[in-house]
């Protein structure tokens, strides 16, 4: 079953 | 102080409406630039960006840059009482933990004020870089609302792909599987009835309807939707909002493990 991923995977504090 | 004046006061409860499914709380920032939020779901899973102009709004001071925490669905509770056709006012005093918001009927004869008690919110923003794209694809909003409702009554996920035919959405559950493939289209009536593909590869990628169904709260705030993919990046869902700005939707891809 495909995992589901977190936004911060793709986008980093300012 | 603040104070936002906005014609179309129907456009912020259309704009709330697209958000409270997805957060529960948020701070809205207030800058010279505009009204904006970026929030995530609890699960952190999506993100939901809003930009309201400066120049959208009829009248618009904002003396310094201010952040306002706001409980979404008492927000909405509170902009619910105002009429379709009202202006609506956004007003905040520095270092007051309230705001208010402002109703006039058009012509005058009704003015409401409705106080909102403001809440402490820590929420991170999260830089959001450029990134080209894989594939654009632009279809009217309607159609894109209708096929996250209708592969959601029979799969979890939907796998978007975009190849030189088209755009295909696929779902799989237990009862069966379903495609809904939508290829560019540009001879219709009117412009935002088109589907227009703008392809640099082919692209493939897995998300949750479910999150999905959620962005699609946005549809009465325009006619189209803008669907950015990319393989390794979050899909971006953009719903236009005339003359004054956006709301954009990340949502992380689902990967195979």
């Amino acid at each position: 079953k495909p995992k589901q991923q977190v936004i911060s995977r793709f986008f980093a504090p300012k | 102080m603040l104070e936002l004046r906005l014609v179309q006061g129907s456009l912020l409860k259309k704009v709330l409406d697209a958000m409270r499914e997805l957060v529960n709380d948020a701070n809205f920032d207030c800058s010279a630039t505009g009204f904006s939020l970026q929030a995530m779901d609890s699960s952190h899973v999506a993100l939901v960006a809003l930009l309201l102009r400066s120049e959208g709004f009829e009248h618009y001071r904002c003396d310094r840059n201010l952040s306002m925490g706001m409980n979404l669905n008492n927000m909405s509770k509170m902009l619910r009482c105002a009429g379709n056709d009202d202006i609506i006012t956004i007003k905040a005093d520095d270092g007051t933990d309230s705001v208010t918001f402002m109703f006039e009927s058009p012509n005058q004869d009704k003015i409401a004020d409705f106080e909102m008690k403001l809440m402490d919110i820590d929420s991170e923003h999260l830089g959001i870089p450029d990134a080209e794209y894989q594939a654009i694809v632009r279809m009217p909003s309607s159609e894109f609302a209708r096929i996250c409702k209708d592969l959601s009554s029979i799969g979890d996920t939907v796998v978007i792909s975009v190849t030189k035919e088209g755009v295909k959405f696929s779902t799989a559950g237990d009862i069966g599987t379903a495609n809904i493939v939508c290829r560019q289209n540009k001879t219709v009536d009117k412009p935002e009835e088109a589907t227009i593909i703008e392809m640099q590869e082919p692209v493939s990628l897995t998300f949750a309807l479910r999150y999905l169904n959620s962005f699609t709260k946005a549809t009465p705030l325009s006619d189209t939707v803008t669907i950015s993919l990319s393989s390794e990046l979050p899909v971006v869902v953009e719903y236009k909002i005339a003359e004054m700005g956006y709301i954009r939707y990340y949502l992380a891809p689902k990967i195979e493990e």
